[in-house]
């Protein structure tokens, strides 16, 4: 009877928490702000590990897994000039990752890795300049966007095992700002972006082609795009919305999924992932993987989508210790990692 | 998702695209 008075309360309250269970926690007792959380394959003594990494303003710390589900720092990268943005991960490789270094926008790109003789830390720089747009592919690679619109490149660089040289080649430009790009599940060579004129490009990773610049609305302007599926002839794409405008018919998509025919280059709207009454809030950070969507809200609350199901799954309100500010999937396995800027990172099965 | 809303729909289409993209 309750729940057919109250039918949104009863679901908000089971939301809370929903599927995701708290199993660890980390506090990295640095001053500085946090910024990111992610994780990499790293080996170590003979055995192959998954270790959670954190960013901070100019330190990047590497942090072992221990009995229990407790976690010890293990490796630290310093920085002195320029703060950190965020980190990029390197899916199916071991041993490496990427550092995005900037202030507001990203100013370099930094190959972090450990040295095989001396087990040394290193690092590198992969790529300066004004970079709009990074993300790491699967294969050791990296695609990164920079420059102006007349001298505007996008960049694909393939690392070598040990981090240490670099193949790079250049993708045909779609001669404006891209915003993000995405990897195209179940189609390895294609890749995604999505530009600030409302456009989603598609590029052939091997030949470098851009194979279609597609329109897909002013209702989608600045949409950073996350994920794209291929299924059936069709592209299906997951994108954000941090400057949309509130639609009040659909209350306030976070994600959408739309469809588009790459032949044709027409779309339609599929399903918008909107929050569950009595919650409002922005996207602000998130991260897409398989059929889960999480974002970081500007309320300061975590919410997660099952992408399949089509509604919010869990809802992870700010604790005693503040806001969320970040969130990751972990890469090698079903966890959430959600962080906050005083340096705590949760680590969330689901 | 249909024909009508979307046009005609390949299952090659990332091969099509390739072959008629200029290199």
């Amino acid at each position: 009877k309750v729940a057919e008075e109250h039918p949104d309360e009863i679901w908000c309250d089971s939301l809370k928490l929903g599927n995701l269970q708290l199993v660890s926690k980390l506090k990295n007792p640095s001053d500085s702000c946090s910024v990111d959380v992610s994780t990499v394959w790293w080996e170590g003594t003979g055995s192959k590990e998954s270790r959670i990494i954190t960013a901070c303003e100019f330190t990047v710390s590497l942090w072992k897994s221990l009995d229990n589900w407790q976690w010890r720092k293990v490796y630290t990268w310093h920085f002195t000039e320029i703060p950190v943005l965020q980190i990029i991960p390197l899916w199916d490789t071991c041993n490496l990752v990427c550092v995005a270094l900037g202030h507001l926008e990203i100013r370099e790109i930094r190959l972090l890795f450990c040295s095989d003789d001396d087990e040394c830390l290193k690092q590198s720089l992969v790529k300066s300049g004004n970079i709009k747009a990074v993300l790491g592919l699967r294969h050791k690679r990296l695609v990164c966007s920079n420059g102006t619109l007349h001298d505007h490149q996008v960049d694909l660089m393939t690392f070598s095992g040990s981090g240490r040289s670099k193949e790079k080649r250049t993708l045909m430009s779609p001669e404006e700002t891209i915003l993000a790009f995405a990897e195209v599940q179940g189609m390895q060579d294609a890749l995604l972006g999505t530009t600030l004129m409302s456009n989603i490009v598609i590029w052939n990773l091997k030949t470098g082609q851009l194979l279609k610049k597609m329109q897909i609305g002013n209702s989608y302007q600045a949409s950073i795009c996350h994920k794209a599926y291929s299924d059936m002839g069709l592209l299906f794409v997951v994108l954000s919305h941090p400057h949309g405008k509130e639609i009040e018919s659909m209350g306030s998509p976070i994600f959408r999924l739309i469809a588009i025919n790459p032949k044709t280059a027409l779309s339609v709207d599929v399903r918008p992932y909107s929050l569950p009454q009595g919650h409002t809030g922005r996207f602000l950070d998130g991260e897409v993987k398989d059929n889960l969507a999480a974002a970081v809200l500007t309320s300061g609350t975590i919410a997660v989508w099952d992408l399949f199901l089509g509604h919010c799954t869990a809802l992870l309100l700010p604790n005693s210790d503040g806001n969320w500010s970040f969130v990751k999937w972990s890469g090698t396995d079903s966890c959430l990692l959600a962080g906050q800027k005083n340096g705590s990172v949760f680590v969330y099965s689901y | 998702c249909s024909e009508s809303d979307l046009g005609p729909i390949s299952l090659n289409w990332f091969e099509e695209l390739t072959s008629e993209a200029p290199p």
